[in-house]
């Protein structure tokens, strides 16, 4: 445990809990991609099957725990609760396109082929790509409201804070994930144009981020 | 011989 991992960790429960209260909140899921919260429901399904085979720690089972809760918590708001203030003409990005690549890359390229570990490498490509459908979603619509925006910026720091945790790993202990990594720095690209905008746009002026 | 890896990663 380093610094940057503890950042980024913390960074990804900001995100989580940012999303599920202002939909709790609110009462509503408008501009939120249904799609995407599924997709890393599953992703934390897929990834953290492992709670039931190896421990590591306290704080990474409680973690492990708390992610796979808000993440059924938030995909329950949207899809049932809340379901009549979802936008689902909006949300029309066809998750198959990230599904079929993504679980066919994970059997041929994994650390061992055996199921927990195809798993494991299914959950990281996915989380990659994860995020597509709500920027797709913000791309299409045009607009996020600002606390959308502030999801999205501690989603993007946890990836980029994690990109640090690697660099320290490499250095201190020798330790190279390379799934991890390369995966890692795809999503991160994915958010660049995104903190542009976030910089100059939201963080400037106040309440919606518009498109240009 | 293949056990899985151990990820400590979130």
């Amino acid at each position: 445990m380093n610094i940057f991992r503890l950042l980024g960790d913390m960074c990804h429960l900001v995100a989580i809990i940012i999303l599920f209260l202002k939909i709790w909140r609110s009462k509503s899921c408008a501009g939120i991609s249904g799609k995407s919260q599924v997709l890393f429901a599953l992703v934390f399904t897929t990834r953290y099957l492992d709670l039931f085979t190896s421990f590591i720690s306290v704080y990474n089972t409680v973690m492990k725990v708390v992610f796979l809760v808000l993440a059924y918590a938030t995909v329950y708001l949207i899809y049932l609760r809340f379901r009549s203030t979802y936008n689902s003409e909006s949300d029309s990005f066809r998750v198959e396109f990230l599904l079929v690549p993504v679980a066919g890359l994970s059997f041929l390229e994994n650390y061992a082929f055996a199921p927990l570990e195809i798993l494991w490498t299914f959950s990281i490509y996915l989380e990659s790509v994860a995020i597509l459908p709500q920027l797709f979603m913000i791309t299409k619509t045009g607009e996020a409201e600002s606390i959308t925006t502030h999801y999205l910026f501690f989603l993007g720091l946890y990836r980029a804070l994690y990109l640090a945790n690697w660099v320290w790993r490499y250095h201190t202990e020798g330790f190279f994930d390379q799934i991890a990594v390369v995966s890692g720095v795809v999503q991160t690209i994915f958010y660049c144009d995104f903190f542009y905008l976030y910089f100059t746009k939201v963080l400037r002026g106040s309440g919606k981020m518009t498109l240009p | 011989a293949d056990e899985p890896a151990n990820h400590d990663e979130l």
